[in-house]
Formats: C-alpha cells, sequence, structure tokens
C-alpha cells in the first residue's frame, strides 16, 4: 500500500491538537 | 508471543507503524549482561496513530531530566529492542553522541522523522534509542540489515539533516554482532567514512 508520510510541521501542530490530550 | 494490535479510533491520523515504548536504567558500574538487560527492560506504551503517539510523549520524562544510565527505546512493535531479536541481529546501529543540553530537542527530531517515515528505506528501521550517561547523551537509530551499505547511508544522510547536527559531529555505526562479541553498546564503533 501506500506508506505515510508525515512532515514535521504536521506533526508538531499535531501536538496542540485537543485530540492528542 | 505477540501482542494485540493497537486500536486506533476513527478520525484518528494512522501511523504507518504500530511502536512500542520500552524504559530501561542500569545500576551504574554494574556489568551488563543480557539478562540483567532483558530485567531491567520495560514496556511502558504502545501506540499507533499521531494523536496516541503525543499522548505518551506529553507525559514522558525529557531525556534531559533522566537521570544517568537511562534509557528510552521507541521501537517498531513486535521488534524487542535486543541485539538477539530476529529482526536485530542482522543490523546494527547509528550513534550519535550529543553534548548535554541537546538531548532533548534531538530526540524529538529524530522520533518525529522516524514516525513520519522521513528516512524513506522500507522497513530497515527498527527503532531509536535515547541512552542519558554521565557526560554525554547518546541517539542511536537501529536497522535490520548492517551490510547494506545504501541503506545505512541513508539513515545517515538523514539523520544528519533532521537532527540539525553541527557538520563536525562525528556518527558512528556499530553492528549489533560487534557489541554482542565486545558486550557493549558504544565502544569500538566504526567512525563515519568507512
Amino acid at each position: 500500500g501506500t506508506r505515510i508520510i508525515y512532515e514535521r510541521t504536521f506533526l508538531m501542530q499535531m501536538r496542540n491538537s485537543p485530540l492528542a490530550k | 508471543k505477540p501482542l494485540p494490535p493497537v486500536e486506533v479510533k476513527p478520525g484518528d491520523h494512522r501511523l504507518q507503524f504500530t511502536y512500542n515504548i520500552w524504559f530501561s536504567r542500569r545500576a551504574p558500574g554494574k556489568q551488563a549482561t543480557t539478562q540483567n538487560y532483558d530485567q531491567n527492560l520495560k514496556l511502558i506504551g504502545r501506540f499507533a496513530s499521531v494523536e496516541q503517539f503525543w499522548a505518551y510523549y506529553s507525559r514522558l520524562v525529557r531525556p534531559a531530566d533522566l537521570n544517568s544510565h537511562s534509557d528510552i527505546h521507541i521501537f517498531k512493535d513486535g521488534i524487542k529492542p535486543m541485539w538477539e531479536d530476529a529482526a536485530n541481529k542482522n543490523g546494527g546501529k547509528w550513534i550519535v553522541r550529543l553534548r548535554k543540553g541537546l538531548a532533548s530537542r534531538c530526540w524529538e527530531n529524530m522520533i518525529l522523522a522516524m514516525l513520519g517515515e522521513q528516512f524513506m528505506v522500507g522497513d530497515e528501521i527498527c527503532g531509536a534509542v535515547i541512552s542519558v550517561r554521565f557526560q554525554e547523551d547518546i541517539i542511536s537509530v537501529w536497522n535490520r540489515t548492517a551490510q547494506d551499505t545504501a541503506t545505512t547511508t541513508r539513515i545517515r544522510d538523514t539523520l544528519k539533516r533532521v537532527l540539525n547536527l553541527p557538520p563536525n559531529t562525528v556518527m558512528e555505526y556499530k553492528t549489533h554482532n560487534d557489541s554482542l562479541k565486545d558486550h557493549s553498546s558504544f565502544r569500538n564503533t566504526r567512525a563515519d567514512g568507512y
């Protein structure tokens, strides 16, 4: 299948997502 | 035996792989053996999505705040962070020695690159370790096939880029087979440019 790639900026944005709390 | 799969909530951002977080601490001066290493290794969490990762990571102690001789290991599901594991036994690791004060930032950059699949070496990456020692901190990246020079070179180049290290940083590669032979993780390494 397709490799799931995430850039650092996206991962950093997700840090502050309420879903990650 | 394999652990059950980690469930991911609908809407969560699934990662390419599931990872396990391990922690180990060794009494300084005590001779490291496979047996006591195994006993000291504690599985502290598993995650398969970006959201689950941050939920764990935000609660984890930062490397800078850990006691000396502590190690945090983040490895793909099914791979135990031991030289003898089937996925590791033909592999090796890149070693980056950091002066005190850099570990927390570099470790975070390292993990984000691994989870985000920035290394582009297929399934070669097994995991990463931050080792907190008395005078330095050490990041290691483990891969499956030590003999695969194209892959190890690619891992090294990606590491250099994502850790944003000073240009004179020495990187060393050590096969797990050599570690098994001399019972040490960071001695007798092969400097970059071998």
